[in-house]
């Protein structure tokens, strides 16, 4: 596992952390709960907890799908190529690629879900940036989920015990430990 | 558009994975230093956005040939990704590089700990 320079985490006065929605992608409740679950992931194994918010003034995260240039200085490419970004810890700042197909699937298991496809797992991809949001960097662990890459048809949630040691290096367990260890996620 | 279940998806869709503008980069197959080849430069926007080329050489400047900036990078994204660091665009690692990606870079100001467990575990591995 990897940080950002600096190790930059959430402050322990914030441990609470809240997100919102950009309200003119008009997302889905059934999009929204896939974002719910992915955070959940993350509020399982650490003592953060998230609270979704319906202001994206108050937030501490904002979500948003954009497409092509969205005035952060870095652009989308269209269908493929970068699925999302986001930013380290204090910013919350989280976007991903409005050209991509999405697939929203409940499916509880790391495991390839279609044959060669551009349409790639959304809760997959958010558990992923989520790690970013909370001061995560990428891995060269294949299995884990800060690994930077991702095929269309691949769905890959359940974080790996790389992800936990390092989310966990930042913000301990919370108390989780024993939950972390009989979570079953991917070794 | 989202797609609530995998019967959902076209199967059109499904046959014809939308080409991302990376796939352009596997003509590059087999190049390596000293090469000149169409498409080199935007290869090197490509690592540049990852980290693997300081960004204070702006894209403008980026040429097609294969220098070793180049090479350097390739290596580094090799050791990343656990590929054989050859320095060279060989077949794994292009097949690498066009996959979809978080566009978050891997490395930051030239550094990268991405791999750091696996140099500690050799530096333990040599010490041994």
């Amino acid at each position: 596992y990897s940080f950002f320079p600096g190790k930059p985490r959430w402050p322990k006065r914030n441990r609470d952390l809240s997100y919102a929605f950009v309200p003119r992608n008009n997302l889905t409740e059934e999009v929204k709960q896939v974002f719910a679950r992915a955070f959940t992931r993350w509020s399982d194994v650490t003592p953060l907890n998230f609270t979704r918010s319906e202001s994206v003034f108050k937030a501490d995260i904002v979500i948003g799908f954009f497409s092509g240039d969205h005035g952060d200085g870095e652009p989308f490419d269209g269908p493929m190529g970068t699925l999302a970004h986001a930013s380290s810890p204090p910013t919350g700042m989280f976007h991903l690629d409005g050209d991509e197909d999405w697939l929203i699937s409940g499916d509880e298991t790391n495991r390839r879900i279609m044959p060669v496809t551009s349409v790639v797992d959304l809760e997959s991809v958010a558990v992923h940036e989520i790690g970013h949001l909370l001061g995560l960097g990428h891995s060269s662990v294949e299995d884990a989920i800060m690994y930077p890459a991702i095929s269309g048809g691949d769905r890959k949630v359940e974080l790996a015990k790389d992800d936990i040691e390092g989310i966990q290096y930042l913000y301990g367990d919370g108390g989780s430990s024993r939950r972390s260890e009989t979570s079953g996620g991917a070794e | 558009t989202f797609y609530t279940n995998v019967s959902s998806i076209p199967t059109l869709h499904l046959l014809n994975a939308t080409r991302s503008a990376w796939e352009t980069f596997e003509k590059l197959a087999g190049c390596h230093v000293g090469d000149k080849a169409d498409g080199l430069s935007k290869l090197k926007q490509y690592f540049s956005r990852f980290g693997y080329i300081s960004s204070s050489s702006s894209a403008a400047n980026f040429t097609d040939d294969f220098d070793d900036v180049l090479k350097s990078a390739i290596s580094a994204y090799q050791k990343n990704f656990n590929l054989k660091a050859t320095g060279k665009l060989d077949a794994p690692t292009l097949r690498q590089i066009v996959r979809p990606r978080c566009g978050n870079p891997d490395m930051v100001d030239g550094a990268s700990e991405m791999n750091a467990g696996r140099k500690l575990l050799r530096t333990v591995a040599a010490a041994r």
